[in-house]
């Protein structure tokens, strides 16, 4: 049996909101450890991989396996019922046709039920461990999300250019082009708004501005992003949760 | 134009 407690509804609603637009149907496996899930999008271009570890949450318990295969268009007509400061708890058995999504406000003492059912999803499930890396950059997520949507209105694709001292965004298209350079910086103040890039051989890659558009919809979860590129392999986008992580594989362009 | 790369030509299917 699961069931899965969080103290504010918000932070579950803010982890679907980020990847629902992109992915729609999702198997999430529970299990003592907290909650998972793998999805790829209809294109085969982008992965979304989610880790809500059990610190996530107020209360968590789940004895035996649990897979919950969800239509997450569904799950956010749900989600909008509750408020953001309600307390949200998942309830499924361990062979569940449904899962029961409790909204509670400990305030007023009010008790929202949803029943969500459940379908069999027969997706594909890829092996995305142990890859290498040959450049990690670590900035504030606003600001990576802004880079990406100025640079989307001048091209469909942009190119990230990873040296030791810059990262540069370059999009160019029919209007004419545009760049921002980056350089890392320590922020002793505000840490979260430092960038840090750590560099083993310099990278030049180049992405479709539509795929990294459904990723910044993730920066509303942590302060910074994590972007890790090698040559001529999917970069890793993620965002980091109090317990668990949010991640986005993106295969890369390749020139002709 | 850089041609769009699919996933799965890197990742293995399990």
């Amino acid at each position: 049996m699961l069931e899965g407690k969080f103290e504010e509804a918000s932070l579950f609603k803010r982890i679907i909101d980020s990847f629902k637009d992109c992915v729609q149907l999702v198997n999430f496996n529970c299990n003592e450890h907290g909650i998972a899930a793998q999805a790829v999008d209809d294109s085969r271009v982008l992965l979304v991989s989610l880790s809500i570890g059990t610190e996530s949450f107020q209360e968590f318990r789940c004895d035996r396996g649990v897979t919950l295969g969800v239509d997450l268009s569904s799950l956010s007509k749900i989600l909008r019922c509750g408020n953001n400061n309600d307390n949200l708890t998942l309830i499924a058995d361990d062979t569940p046709d449904s899962v029961l999504l409790l909204f509670e406000d400990t305030k007023k003492d009010r008790i929202s039920e949803y029943s969500l059912k459940l379908m069999d999803i027969d997706a594909d499930f890829l092996d995305i461990e142990g890859m290498e890396y040959d450049t990690v950059i670590t900035m504030p997520s606003a600001e990576f999300a802004k880079v990406v949507r100025d640079l989307n209105q001048l091209s469909d694709s942009l190119n990230i250019l990873v040296t030791k001292d810059t990262v540069k965004f370059v999009a160019e298209g029919d209007i004419g082009s545009g760049s921002v350079i980056v350089k890392p910086h320590t922020d002793m103040d505000k840490p979260q708004e430092s960038v840090k890039v750590e560099l083993d051989k310099p990278v030049d890659l180049t992405f479709g501005s539509k795929y990294l558009l459904d990723i910044i919809k993730g920066a509303g979860l942590s302060d910074q992003i994590t972007i890790k590129l090698s040559a001529e392999t999917p970069a890793l986008f993620e965002f980091s949760l109090q317990s668990g992580y949010l991640q986005f594989f993106l295969a890369p362009k390749f020139n002709e | 134009t850089p041609i769009q790369n699919d996933l799965t030509e890197f990742f293995t299917i399990i």
